[in-house]
């Protein structure tokens, strides 16, 4: 594995959204890796509809929270195609379920996985090199004082809250550590971003990691 | 307004955020370790931010079949 990656250097992830004051993360996590595949598959880079997922996923909460899991779940199971972000724009905020028709072009989930990678965050680099962004999920609790650099303390694992897309990894310096793609716009963290420090699931990292493939 | 209800709510969740910044940055000095704050998020208290922003469930993963399962794993 290389000692840097990041698929940002290959144009194929999308600019940091910001969630607004609804509990989307978890919309926005899955949305994320569909469309950095969708373009390492060799697709245009284009924003899928995160609105899509919020109203459409009943398995789901909204605004009021959800779990990747489920969207995944949803998202395979019913092969709902995810239009373009322009044409069902993000309100923050839960609506009713817009429907399009089977012709209808749209991105589609074909399977996903996800696994537990405490103890195992190299293979969880090489499923990151192999299969693209994976979206995961985090306690981030003391994110919301977070201004730059990387996490290395207090930030527990196995009490996740969060979902966010991880993007990239760079142990060339002293302190290995994951790049991480936030949904609270780009004034937060490093220009939307955080950096968790690889090894000791910090910050709950390695709970659960979920690649897509469409 | 200054010294309404409000004013002074938000007041005290800056202070409270100043308190927990001076813990989370006396952890490490590293010059890449993470730094805390102000930020957007300051004058929220810490449940009005997890309840606003902290809404994803976590479902348990499966372990990833990589390394050999130790005895007790198995």
């Amino acid at each position: 594995l290389p000692a840097r990656f990041d698929w940002r250097d290959k144009a194929v992830v999308a600019p940091v959204q910001n969630q607004q004051a609804c509990g989307s993360c978890w919309a926005f996590s899955v949305v994320g890796a569909m469309q950095s595949v969708h373009a390492i598959d060799g697709s245009q880079l284009a924003q899928l509809s995160v609105q899509q997922v919020l109203d459409c996923s009943f398995q789901n909460e909204g605004c009021n929270g959800g779990s990747p899991l489920r969207a995944l779940n949803w998202l395979k199971q019913t092969k709902v195609k995810l239009v373009s972000q322009s044409e069902y724009p993000y309100k923050a905020k839960t609506g009713i379920c817009h429907f399009f028709s089977q012709s209808h072009g749209g991105v589609a989930l074909k399977n996903f996985t996800t696994h537990y990678f405490s103890g195992q965050e190299e293979a969880m680099k090489g499923q990151l090199v192999e299969h693209g962004p994976l979206a995961a999920i985090v306690d981030a609790v003391s994110w919301q004082d977070y201004l730059g650099g990387i996490i290395q303390h207090h930030c527990s694992s196995q009490r996740s809250n969060h979902a966010v897309l991880v993007v990239g990894y760079d142990t060339t310096g002293d302190i290995p550590y994951w790049i991480v793609q936030n949904s609270w716009g780009t004034t937060w963290g490093n220009e939307g971003y955080v950096y968790i420090k690889i090894g000791g699931n910090i910050c709950g990292i390695a709970d659960s990691v979920a690649a897509v493939f469409l | 307004e200054a010294h309404s209800e409000e004013y002074n709510l938000r007041h005290l969740h800056f202070q409270n955020a100043t308190k927990r910044h001076a813990y989370l940055n006396a952890f490490s000095t590293a010059p890449q370790s993470a730094k805390y704050g102000i930020n957007q998020f300051s004058d929220l208290s810490q449940k009005e931010f997890r309840d606003l922003y902290l809404r994803a469930s976590a479902d348990r993963a499966p372990l990833f079949p990589g390394l050999k399962r130790t005895e007790t794993e198995r």
